[in-house]
């Protein structure tokens, strides 16, 4: 961004180039240069050099609002068994990181256990057996094909009976253009909530950092069939920014509670909203 | 959708139903704001709005008396045009090997691409074998064997290498005076800027001396989809593209973005999960597609 000399057209261009390059999507960002531009003109701003500043400003304010300071974590409090639903469209990241939290609750000294609710993908269930075995996590799991709602009744009885401190539950990729997998997703939900009926205390939406704006429609039909708590925002190793978390934050009120950021278990990060907008303008 | 949009500017044109540079910007504008949505990269869709205006402000379309359609017309035309043309046909002799590669970031589809690849070979009267050079993702030996036994199509991987080049060699070695006549090679996912990854792709491709390299690539993404295209061709040379999930309601722009950037064809899209579910690619359809 070359922010030097007067504001002018060709600046409020290069902003929006920006935004868009990011993916935050063209409805985003007209809301957010029109908000930019009211800026300047009540605050009679003539230096360049302010704008960026104020455009950070003006997205880390839709990013996170008072109360998100406790709600951008994963509220481990208090509850026992503590169940986290991983959810999301195909090859986003749930199992690998699952292997990530299971790791860092292990750190924590929690005791974990993981349920292989994918019975659906060649070698899911090895996959996240590795996983489990990496993090030092137990794992309940039954065979390829088995019913997804009795391998996850089965799991979390078995979690609640061994006083297990933290459940992570893995499905399997689903596009949300398919009902019938939409509401096995639901159905999954429903199946929880009979051992645990305040469960999942986190469901969380896994979304690849180099979506475009096919995530806002994810987030608003996986938000139909349970309700996320939060947004996993993977692979932001690469050079997509993940701009397409603005609008869902936005127009659905759901935040990002944490970002993947490489293949290992230690490549999970608290979300840091000052440091994913600065991104965006670097 | 655009049709119905373009209808209502121009419906605007009381009566006299003539085009001019006012609301061609106005139907352009609707056109940019369909192709952005469709995550086609914004640099160049800057190109090709362009290319419509300078078409669309023409003698003849300023004298028609259908101006909506006819610059809908012109915007698909130009669209098809880009994507390529249909007759990109990908076939392999069955007299001789060849041998494919299959990359792409991760989480792509590449792995069920080459099950799907490999079904699509067998329907053609070739003998596939698949090999599995993904050394780095747990299970993903395993991934490509379960979908090898599904299909009865043999995999060929060295337990516990850590080597990609080794268990190509012995791939090769296996497969020389057998009856396969076509080797699909399973890579990891990996990213356009990790060195050291793009380095083992390149020696890969030195060693196999392949006969076509398919780049997978997810049809959700976004705006990322020119960065991570133009490196991998750039390093590779790819031959073509396989555009997966395209059972999503993704509008696939990425697509045009690749073709844009690298001049690559889409090849194939994958259309489900299911070693089925594997098209042929139609430029026309996928117009249509991202334009909503
Ligand atoms: N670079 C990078 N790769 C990641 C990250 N998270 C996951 N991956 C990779 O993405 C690929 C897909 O990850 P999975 O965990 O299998 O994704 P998934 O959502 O469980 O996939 P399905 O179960 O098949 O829907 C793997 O190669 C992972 O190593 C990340 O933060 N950065
Ligand atoms: N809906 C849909 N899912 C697909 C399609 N192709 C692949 N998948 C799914 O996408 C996920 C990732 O597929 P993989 O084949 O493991 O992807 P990959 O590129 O090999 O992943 P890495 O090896 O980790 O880089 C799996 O859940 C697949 O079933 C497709 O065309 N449509
Ligand atoms: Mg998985
Ligand atoms: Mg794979």
């Amino acid at each position: 961004l070359q922010l030097r000399g007067k504001i002018d057209d060709d600046l409020m261009d290069d902003l929006e180039e920006a935004l868009l390059q990011a993916d935050i999507g063209i409805d985003t960002s007209m809301y957010v240069m029109e908000k930019l531009k009211n800026e300047i003109r009540t605050q009679k701003i003539e230096d360049s050099q302010k704008i960026q500043f104020l455009i950070e400003d003006i997205i880390k304010k839709m990013m996170i609002d008072e109360y998100s300071h406790q709600a951008d974590h994963l509220k481990i409090a208090n509850k026992k068994p503590f169940i986290v639903l991983f959810i999301g469209v195909n090859g986003v990241g749930k199992t690998t990181t699952i292997g990530k939290l299971a790791r860092r609750y292990k750190d924590e000294g929690k005791s974990v256990m993981v349920i292989a609710g994918d019975t659906f993908r060649a070698a899911a269930i090895e996959q996240l057996t590795i996983w489990a075995e990496r993090s030092g996590a137990s794992i309940s799991k039954q065979q390829q094909g088995s019913d997804p709602s009795s391998v996850i009744y089965d799991g979390v009885m078995s979690a609640k009976n061994k006083n297990i401190d933290v459940v992570l539950i893995d499905t399997a990729g689903r596009q949300h253009t398919k009902v019938n997998l939409m509401n096995e997703l639901s159905k999954i939900v429903r199946t929880i909530q009979k051992i645990v009926p305040d469960a999942p205390h986190e469901s969380l939406l896994v979304i690849d950092s180099t979506t475009g704006q096919n995530a806002l429609i994810q987030a608003e039909i996986f938000n139909k069939a349970t309700n996320i708590s939060g947004i996993i925002l993977t692979k932001l190793d690469g050079t997509a920014k993940g701009g397409i978390v603005v609008g869902i934050k936005h127009q659905l009120n759901i935040p990002v509670k944490m970002i993947g950021v490489g293949e290992q278990q230690e490549d999970l990060r608290d979300f840091d909203a000052k440091e994913f907008i600065e991104a965006i303008f670097e | 959708n655009l049709t119905d949009k373009f209808d209502t500017i121009f419906r605007k044109l009381k009566g006299h139903g003539k085009l001019n540079e006012q609301n061609i910007k106005e139907s352009l504008r609707e056109v940019r704001r369909a192709l952005l949505e469709a995550d086609v990269n914004f640099r160049i869709v800057k190109n090709f709005i362009n290319e419509v205006a300078s078409k669309a402000t023409g003698q003849d379309v300023l004298k028609s008396l259908t101006p909506g359609h006819q610059v809908v017309k012109i915007v698909h035309e130009q669209l098809i045009h880009l994507m390529g043309e249909k007759n990109f046909k990908v076939q392999f002799q069955s007299n001789r090997l060849n041998k494919i590669m299959v990359v792409g970031l991760q989480g792509s589809g590449k792995t069920t691409t080459c099950a799907k690849l490999a079904s699509h070979f067998r329907k053609n009267k070739l003998e596939p074998v698949m090999v599995a050079c993904d050394i780095y993702r747990p299970a993903a030996v395993h991934q490509l064997q379960v979908l090898g036994k599904q299909l009865d199509v043999p995999v060929i991987s060295k337990e516990k290498s850590k080597n990609v080049l080794k268990i190509a060699k012995k791939a090769l070695k296996e497969t020389e005076n057998s009856e396969k006549n076509v080797m699909i090679f399973d890579t990891a996912g990996r990213l356009h800027i990790d060195e050291k990854l793009m380095k083992e792709l390149r020696d890969l491709k030195k060693l196999l001396k392949p006969d076509f390299i398919f780049f997978v690539a997810d049809a959700m993404t976004g705006q990322d989809a020119v960065n991570i295209a133009k490196e991998f061709n750039d390093q590779l040379e790819f031959d073509g593209v396989i555009l997966t999930k395209m059972d999503s309601d993704a509008r696939g722009g990425a697509a045009l973005s690749i073709k844009a950037v690298t001049g690559k064809p889409v090849s194939f899209v994958g259309t489900g999960e299911k070693i089925g579910d594997f098209e042929e690619f139609h430029p026309d359809r996928m117009a249509s597609r991202i334009l909503g």
